[in-house]
């Protein structure tokens, strides 16, 4: 899977998954990626999400709309909203993997539960940051 | 406060240290920059997030490197298959597209359902129609081929027959 989330200078979010999948997968199997709510989700009065991982749980657990649920009815930043749903919904019910997203002031958080994820990051200062593990 | 932000995912599971040489770590970290450069390169322009998302996933899924790029994962047929979303959180404006093949960027065709159509998602002929309508460029099955994927799948299928469990986060992530 691959995925994108940003804010632009106007203050509008959007969020971006493109064709996750299983390895030898059941033809037609559909995962979280184009599910919006399950693994894509945006919305400027609370965030972006992509997600990237077991599609079957995130689907379950909608877990892209629910980190949005969490900070608009619980009050909850993105990074603990974002946490909960990566390190306690998702990773007790046998979801691995992870997400990034974007809160409406531009904060960036990229919780994964696995042993890596392919992630980067740039604000409007001009500052890169790459990382895998 | 931040004015723009952006942040780009290629996947996630067991990435293995082991087999992960400096060239090739090398590769990946260079592989998410060029989709970080193409979606700051947006933002930085006053462009909008949503342009800025189409353009870092669109960087992505050219990159042979990640899962859901060229070497877009198979079905156990040997098949591939696509899925895409988009979503606009100006608006809630949002477009996917699901189980289809052809389109060399999938992000484009779901970008197609949310701005061409009334609908939020797609599948079969009618998704492929759209794109085609949208004047996107559509690859042959060559184009999104990587050995590795391919090894990848003939070792999960070989796995299958001999009836062992089939539980290691990177197949079942792609």
């Amino acid at each position: 899977t691959v995925g994108a989330v940003a804010r632009d200078a106007a203050g509008h979010l959007a969020a971006a998954t493109s064709t996750g999948g299983m390895t030898a997968k059941s033809p037609g199997r559909v995962g979280d990626t184009p599910l919006i709510g399950a693994g894509t989700f945006a919305d400027n009065a609370t965030c972006a999400v992509s997600g990237t991982g077991h599609g079957e749980v995130f689907i379950r657990w909608c877990a892209a709309s629910e980190i949005a649920a969490r900070m608009r009815h619980a009050g909850q930043s993105l990074a603990q909203a974002a946490d909960h749903v990566v390190m306690h919904d998702l990773a007790l019910n046998d979801g691995s993997g992870g997400l990034i997203a974007v809160d409406a002031d531009g904060n960036l958080s990229l919780p994964f539960n696995c042993e890596g994820m392919y992630r980067g990051t740039v604000t409007q200062d001009g500052r890169f940051d790459t990382r895998i593990h | 406060m931040t004015k723009f932000s952006l942040a780009v995912h290629g996947g996630a599971g067991t990435i293995r240290k082991s087999s992960l040489t400096p060239a090739l770590e090398a590769e990946y970290h260079a592989a998410l920059r060029r989709a970080l450069e193409a979606g700051h390169d947006v933002l930085a322009g006053h462009g909008t997030a949503i342009d800025a998302v189409t353009a870092a996933v669109c960087a992505l899924e050219d990159e042979p490197l990640f899962n859901a790029g060229r070497g877009a994962v198979f079905t156990s047929e040997g098949k591939q298959e696509m899925d895409a979303a988009i979503m606009d959180g100006t608006t809630r404006a949002a477009g996917a597209v699901g189980g289809i093949f052809g389109p060399r960027n999938p992000i484009r065709a779901a970008r197609a359902v949310m701005d061409a159509t009334d609908h939020v998602m797609l599948i079969g002929p009618n998704a492929l129609n759209v794109a085609r309508d949208a004047g996107l460029p559509f690859e042959d099955t060559d184009y999104f081929f990587t050995q590795a994927r391919w090894d990848a799948l003939q070792s999960t299928l070989a796995m299958r027959a001999e009836g062992k469990e089939d539980d290691d986060p990177a197949r079942r992530h792609g």
